[in-house]
């Protein structure tokens, strides 16, 4: 590591997570009918088992999220080089009698960046951004309030982000992150980056997202940064992975966002590597069409 | 009130309208599809299907036109050209327009629990042992620049606006306002200039990824385990392989996008391999639409 002066041996492997949704309101035994939060179960069917239940609609036990890590800690981290960790690290806010508030949702992004830490860091108190495994976070729409909505920064909760990333995000990013909250790290020094967008400013969904055409619009301004990332990493002939939690689909981003993203990433395919991201739950993978956005964005015009 | 305001529109022409009118649905859809995420699976078979009937679909189309002895013919044709008739493409042009996105499934259990290890090259690394390069260029200089270039071009549109606000000449100044835009418009890139080569996701070379290996836990046999025995949960909470990139129906020799979409176009013509292609999106939880 050039950067650090350490030894490290590299293991040609690395681990995507993502979506973790832990619930500090799951409780065993309760009613899955009322979200594994409360109630007597009517039937065996509808019991929240201890670890959780595929397809009941029911979020993550904290022990499921725990017994991961641990999970993760036994078998892997000592054989990977880094972690591409695509965001929502809190509940939904699917529980009337608890509505999600803003503080649980960065208390619970405190929690789960510390599991993180503590998970792979070199345990070196002098230096806390000294990680055996570099992890690399990322913004979901649900580690934000109002769900979906998040606002070009710097805004509190940029700011409280860096706060709660702030061994995960380099120091010199601290402006940048403060306006994107998106961020760099360089895994194999000079080498290999992966990039952590925050995609939140590309997505539809996004009440404050309009286009990607407008200097104002925090698409416009996402899209800057990652014009520019990329263009810097290609000069130092350097390969990056793309990172953030929702998927680049045209489903999911306002169409001049989706261009304009799936443009830099075919012009940029000297350098990228490829792209993971998380938020849809379904393990697949989508081929975007990298001169149909260039058609589609020239008809705009 | 967008709906209308097209519907009542002097000036669009038809086909401005139902794209305006495709996007306000769009909009509709997704409010709709974030409201479901995360909560219960629903229509999943259904977007599975949309998938590989859209972007699979495409992709098969495409490697049907593959052919590389007709290109050359093709382009020297003279006569005219069939319009029906999709003219022939190499495998370098079809490979090189597209990109993956690939999408991950969650710890939390929308389905069964998972995540991935993906492995890439590093051989060269391994071989070479003056691969550490000697000088590292730090980023300090050049995040400043790029903070002052984000907030100069803030300014540049605050300013803008207030010129327009003051109305002088406002038809000419909108003239001139968009074409400096299209000019100026730095979220736009360049096409990737001829010098550079193709880079670790269309050629095999160092930081290619080789292979992936996805894991998952199997909730009703884990809570079942601990229902029927007295051991502490971790004895009994693991998480277990579900599927490699290279067993069948995936088979990839390497995760480059060319063998993705080798893939894609499986996955759209054989019946089988989609079969078990969406029972592992699903994390083997036996998802099926209602």
């Amino acid at each position: 590591d050039v950067k650090t002066g350490k030894e490290r041996k590299l293991h040609g492997r690395f681990l995507h997570i993502t979506d973790i949704h832990p619930d500090p309101y799951y409780v065993e035994g309760s009613s899955i009918d009322a979200v594994c939060h409360t109630g007597k179960p009517s039937k065996k069917k509808d019991v929240a088992p201890k670890f959780g239940k595929a397809m009941s609609g029911c979020d993550s036990p904290v022990i499921l999220m725990e017994e991961t890590l641990r999970w993760i800690k036994e078998n892997l981290r000592d054989k990977i080089d880094f972690v591409i960790w695509t965001g929502d690290n809190i509940r939904h806010d699917n529980d009337r009698k608890h509505p999600r508030t803003e503080a649980q949702i960065f208390d619970m992004n405190n929690i789960v960046a510390d599991k993180m830490t503590e998970l792979f860091s070199a345990g070196n108190e002098e230096d806390p951004r000294d990680f055996d495994v570099s992890v690399i976070p990322s913004l979901g729409n649900n580690d934000v309030f109002p769900h979906n909505m998040f606002a070009l920064g710097p805004t509190l909760q940029t700011r409280e982000y860096y706060r709660i990333w702030k061994n995960f995000v380099p120091q010199q990013q601290q402006r940048t992150f403060d306006r994107s909250a998106s961020f760099l790290t360089e895994v194999i020094p000079g080498k290999l980056a992966v990039l952590s967008i925050n995609t939140l400013y590309l997505f539809k969904a996004n009440p404050l997202v309009d286009n990607c055409n407008s200097k104002k619009e925090p698409g416009y301004q996402l899209l800057l940064w990652f014009g520019y990332v990329l263009e810097e990493l290609r000069s130092r002939g350097m390969k990056v992975w793309l990172s953030g939690h929702v998927p680049p689909i045209a489903k999911n981003f306002d169409q001049s966002c989706y261009d304009k993203f799936t443009l830099w990433t075919h012009e940029y395919r000297d350098i990228i590597i490829g792209g993971l991201y998380g938020h849809m739950n379904i393990d697949h993978f989508i081929p975007t069409d990298g001169k149909k956005a260039r058609k589609s964005l020239l008809k705009a015009m | 009130e967008q709906s209308t305001r097209v519907q009542q529109g002097e000036d669009s022409n038809e086909e401005d309208e139902e794209t305006e009118l495709n996007r306000i649905l769009d909009h509709a859809m997704a409010a709709k599809e974030v409201f479901l995420m995360g909560a219960k699976p629903s229509n999943k078979e259904a977007y599975m299907n949309t998938v590989r009937d859209t972007y699979y679909r495409k992709v098969w189309n495409k490697l049907e036109r593959v052919d590389e002895k007709n290109v050359e013919n093709e382009k020297k044709k003279k006569e005219k050209k069939d319009k029906k008739k999709k003219k022939p493409i190499t495998r370098k042009e079809l490979i090189e327009r597209y990109s993956i996105v690939n999408i991950g499934g969650s710890v939390i259990p929308t389905f069964n629990p998972s995540f991935r290890i993906w492995e890439y090259n590093i051989t060269d690394i391994v071989n070479d042992s003056n691969f550490a390069v000697s000088e590292y260029k730090p980023w300090d200089e050049f995040f400043e620049s790029l903070n002052k270039i984000m907030e100069d071009s803030l300014l540049e549109d605050e300013m803008d606006s207030s010129n327009i606000e003051v109305g002088i000449n406002r038809e000419k100044m909108g003239e001139k306002k968009n074409k400096k835009k299209k000019k100026n418009d730095k979220t736009m890139p360049i096409e990737m200039p001829d010098k550079y080569e193709l880079g670790p996701a269309y050629v095999p070379q160092l930081f290619t990824p080789t292979r992936f290996v996805q894991f998952y836990a199997d909730l009703e046999k884990i809570n079942q385990e601990l229902h029927n025995s007295f051991v502490e949960s971790k004895d009994i909470f693991r998480y277990e392989i579900e599927y490699t990139s290279d067993e069948k129906p995936y088979s990839m020799d390497s995760l480059t996008v060319g063998s993705y979409l080798d893939l894609a176009g499986r996955l759209y013509e054989n019946k089988p391999a989609w079969e078990k292609y969406v029972e592992w999106s699903f994390a083997s939880s036996g998802y099926k639409d209602d």
